[in-house]
């Protein structure tokens, strides 16, 4: 028994590279 | 050493809860600070199973920040670990055998039919309810083929000194031990003998199958891992057949095939002789018939234009130029036969250079390999101390 088709909310995400930066200067950035 | 299960399975609906403050724990628990032999009696990819299985609650309860905030920690946890271990197999193995279950669950779960085809109809009902995951699904598909270079890269590293005294040098057939071309001493590129043996090779090709086996790797990523390895033992091994003279020689053809068939019967025991792997050593088992056959009349020249397909007229060439007698009843390639064969091998398109490039990589493929686990069984052992998660 399939469930009931329903729409789903599309989760944007950042790329691997994106990622990547996001996390170097969030380290960069911490002490 | 199981969590004490207080209801029965059927009660669960396959979720992990916990709080937003201990995702950091939970991060650090299942990745940062796990060792693969922290979860080698549980179930296979465990980590992955858990993760999803905390996605799937922050899916359920409709949190779209809980789900982006643990997918995001989780892929640049597993960046971090594998950067610090970026020479370690065993690390590498386990992290693509997690990362590439990880991407399979969100899939599996995705709620796209083409993906649940074999599913059960309870792990139908373990769809995810709110969030299409696809964005996600590519960047885990993303960092699946970065662990997969980094596993290649660590297993060649290891395999590369072994490869020239293994299979060049090593004599594993013991009768043909001593009988080596005139005027040449064995020469020998390894410190240890014992360990770059041809059973040292396979003993280390043995070593990455049962590790890879172990972490529920996907047969498929293993059987593309072992075409890549064999193609490197034979661009390394044939290059330097190009390069020696002293290897160039009927007793090394024969040797060379036995350890070429010894790897081949590796390959057939572990069940990974339709990986492609034994198709990448054909131009050294060709370079091994090439050192044994006759190389004397014009139809021994056209039995080794027929013979040697796949290696360029370049290296045929330049293996009849090394080739070297045994002993003075065996005579010289004589320079009217090396032209003879240049001759019959003008027409054929080759690539200009003799050696073979060591560093040729075949493109990965990451098939979809749904899990017939059922999450709702899935038992999470106490010493992990996640005991924080709430079964739901």
């Amino acid at each position: 028994r399939l469930p009931p088709p329903r729409p789903r909310v599309l989760l944007k995400a950042p790329t691997l590279a994106e990622m990547e930066e996001m996390n170097i200067s969030e380290e960069e950035e911490s002490p | 050493r199981q969590v004490t299960v207080q209801r029965k399975d059927k009660d669960f609906e396959g979720m992990l809860e916990y709080c937003k403050e201990d995702e950091a724990l939970l991060v650090k628990i299942l990745i940062t600070d796990m060792k693969p032999q922290m979860v080698s009696a549980t179930v296979p990819c465990l980590p992955a199973y858990i993760l999803f299985m905390c996605i799937r609650h922050a899916d359920y309860m409709n949190d779209d920040q809980k789900v982006h905030s643990l997918l995001t920690s989780t892929i640049n946890a597993i960046k971090k670990v594998l950067k610090k271990h970026n020479d370690d197999f065993e690390t590498t193995s386990f992290w693509l055998a997690n990362t590439s279950r990880l991407l399979h669950c969100l899939k599996q779960y995705s709620g796209d039919e083409a993906f649940m085809t074999q599913n059960s109809s309870k792990q139908n009902e373990h769809c995810l309810k709110n969030f299409d995951l696809a964005e996600y699904r590519q960047v885990l598909s993303d960092l699946s083929i970065q662990i997969y270079q980094q596993l290649i890269k660590v297993a060649e590293g290891m395999m590369h000194p072994m490869i020239v005294s293994a299979m060049l040098e090593s004599e594993s057939i013991p009768s043909l031990a001593g009988v080596k071309p005139m005027g040449y001493r064995h020469r020998s590129s390894s410190m240890d003998g014992d360990s770059y043996s041809l059973e040292g090779l396979i003993r280390q090709l043995g070593i990455f199958q049962g590790t890879m086996c172990d972490h529920g790797l996907d047969p498929e990523i293993i059987r593309q891992v072992f075409k890549q390895l064999f193609y490197m033992i034979n661009a390394v091994t044939l290059n330097n057949l190009l390069l020696r003279k002293d290897v160039c020689s009927w007793s090394t053809g024969m040797q060379l095939r036995y350890n070429i068939s010894q790897l081949e019967e590796w390959l057939r025991s572990k069940n990974l002789h339709q990986s492609g792997a034994v198709a990448t050593m054909e131009p050294l088992i060709q370079a091994t018939q090439l050192l044994q056959v006759k190389k004397k009349t014009h139809s021994d020249a056209e039995a080794i234009c027929s013979l040697c397909s796949v290696l360029t007229a370049q290296q045929v060439v330049k293996i009849l130029n090394l080739y070297t007698p045994l002993n003075e009843f065996e005579e010289r390639v004589t320079v009217s036969f090396i032209r003879d064969i240049q001759g019959l091998l003008r027409d054929r398109n080759d690539p200009p250079q003799l050696l073979v490039d060591t560093k040729h990589a075949f493109p990965v493929l990451f098939p979809y390999t749904p899990s017939a686990l059922s999450l709702e069984t899935l038992h999470i052992p106490a010493n992990l101390g996640l005991d924080f998660l709430t079964r739901v």
